[in-house]
């Protein structure tokens, strides 16, 4: 463990606690989007099939039950509660999400570093969280007005992932065996997909002003 | 320690 990976952890764990906060002491979830939640859970649950059969540390097994736990809490909050369901943005979230699963299942089916049911299902959670933010992003796109919590939830997932990759060339030079192309390349586009928001993001709190996307 | 698997991220 080093320290670019323990703030990865710690940047994507503050994240699930500040949209849980959100959800939880002001029971709205406006401008969350669910269908983003959704495939965070199906992210989740597909990679840690291993869970109770690999063990790698207490560490491991807590961050990643924290994890499955939050992200199936998420989504029953925005579709079962009964006064956070009322303020879920259902007309802006309008992202054909499922659609996405497709395209990732057949390329782990095809580009995997082995061909078993649990190897192929990990690697389609790798290219399943590259792009499961999209929803996210396209929902911010068109409400444009962005509440403090949902702009610190994205920046801190986004920062998650740029520490992950300094988290990738740290281990590149300090272990041996260490060459992974599948999650970096799903690691860096994923990552790329946040430029746009941190750029805007920066932009906000350089000027202290409330973020705003462009139309 | 030198294991260089990605089996141990999160």
């Amino acid at each position: 463990m080093n320290i670019f990976r323990l703030a990865g952890d710690m940047t994507h764990l503050a994240s699930v606690l500040v949209l849980l906060l959100k959800i939880h002491t002001i029971k709205s979830c406006a401008g969350i989007s669910l269908k983003t939640q959704e495939l965070f859970a199906i992210v989740f649950l597909t990679r840690y099939l291993d869970l109770f059969t690999n063990f790698i540390s207490i560490y491991n097994t807590i961050m990643k039950l924290i994890f499955l736990g939050s992200s199936f809490s998420i989504v029953w909050y925005i579709r079962r509660h009964r006064v956070v369901r009322r303020s879920y943005d259902k007309d802006q979230d309008t992202f054909r999400h499922f659609f996405l699963m497709w395209p990732c299942l057949i390329l782990a089916i095809f580009i995997n570093e082995k061909f078993t049911l649990k190897e192929v299902m990990w690697t389609f959670s790798i290219y399943l969280e590259a792009i499961a933010i999209l929803p996210q992003l396209v929902m911010l796109q068109r409400t444009r007005n962005i509440d403090n919590l949902t702009g610190q939830y994205i920046f801190l997932l986004g920062a998650y992932r740029a520490f992950y990759i300094l988290n990738w060339i740290y281990r590149y030079f300090t272990e041996e065996h260490y060459v992974h192309w599948i999650t970096w390349v799903a690691g860096v586009i994923q990552t790329l997909l946040y430029g746009d928001f941190f750029y805007y993001y920066f932009q906000s709190w350089k000027n202290n002003v409330k973020l705003e996307l462009p139309a | 320690e030198r294991t260089g698997s990605s089996k141990d991220e999160l």
